[in-house]
C-alpha cells in the first residue's frame, strides 16, 4: 500500500459517502444518473465476485472495503430506483447503458490476462468502470447544470482513479509491478473527467455553480 | 516487469 492508493481509496469512499448523503439529506436524486450508479454496482459485484465464491472471514480491511463498496452502491441504486424514484430524472438519464456494457464485455473476452471466468469478469469490470461515468456526464450536459454537492461527488470520484495512476507509477518504479489493463482503462477513465475537472477547478472552487453552455 | 495475474488492488 502506498500513499497514492490510500488517498485514492479514501477519495472513492468519500465520493460514495457524498452521493449517499446528498440523496438521503435532500431526499432527492435529481441530477444523479441512476444508470451510472447501476454500472458502478455491476463493476463492484463482478470485480469482487471472489467475496461470494470462497467467503473468507473478514480478516483484513480489503475485504471490508469490498463489502462496503458493494453494499453502498446497491443501497444507492435502491434509493434512486425505489425509495426516491419520484425524483429520478429518467428523461435526462437517457444514455443507452447497453452501448457501454456490450463493448466492455466483448473487449474483456478479447483482451484479457487469462481466459478464465473470474479474470474475464475482473477485466469486464475494469473496462466498464472506465466508461461508467458517461451517463452521469451525459445527464449533466443535458440538464446544463450540476448541483454543487454533485460536483463534489464527481470530483472525488474522478480523483480516485487519477490517484491510482500515481499509485501505478509508484509501483512500476519501486515494485516493478505492471497491470497494463488496469492502467490503460484507468487513464481512459481519468481523461473522461478532464473537461469536468477544468469546470470544477475554475468554477466550483470559486463558489460558483457549474452551468454548461446549453 | 512482473505482470500480475491475481489482482491485489480494489
Amino acid at each position: 500500500m502506498n500513499i497514492f492508493r490510500l488517498f485514492g481509496d479514501l477519495s472513492h469512499l468519500a465520493a460514495i459517502a457524498i452521493l449517499l448523503l446528498k440523496i438521503w439529506k435532500t431526499r432527492s436524486c435529481a441530477g444523479v444518473s441512476g444508470k451510472t450508479q447501476l454500472l458502478f454496482a455491476v463493476c463492484f459485484i463482478t470485480r469482487y465476485i471472489d467475496l461470494f465464491l470462497h467467503f473468507v472471514s473478514l480478516y483484513n480491511t480489503e475485504k471490508v472495503m469490498k463489502l462496503i463498496y458493494i453494499s453502498a452502491s446497491v443501497f444507492t441504486c435502491y434509493l434512486i430506483f425505489f425509495k426516491f424514484k419520484a425524483t429520478y430524472d429518467g428523461n435526462h438519464d437517457s444514455m443507452r447503458a447497453e452501448f457501454l456494457i456490450v463493448p466492455a464485455a466483448g473487449l474483456a473476452c478479447l483482451i484479457n490476462t487469462k481466459f478464465d471466468a473470474i479474470e474475464i469478469l475482473w477485466t469486464f469490470s475494469i473496462y466498464l468502470e472506465a466508461v461508467a461515468i458517461l451517463p452521469q456526464l451525459f445527464l449533466i450536459s443535458k440538464t446544463g447544470e450540476a448541483e454543487t454537492i454533485t460536483s463534489h461527488y464527481l470530483f472525488a470520484q474522478g480523483s480516485y482513479r487519477a490517484l491510482y495512476i500515481l499509485n501505478w507509477i509508484y509501483r512500476y518504479h519501486y515494485e516493478s509491478h505492471v497491470d497494463t489493463i488496469a492502467i490503460v482503462a484507468g487513464v481512459v477513465q481519468t481523461i473522461l473527467y478532464c473537461d469536468f475537472f477544468y469546470l470544477y477547478i475554475t468554477k466550483v472552487v470559486k463558489g460558483q455553480k457549474i452551468v454548461l453552455p446549453a | 516487469k512482473r505482470i500480475l495475474t491475481h489482482h491485489d488492488e480494489l
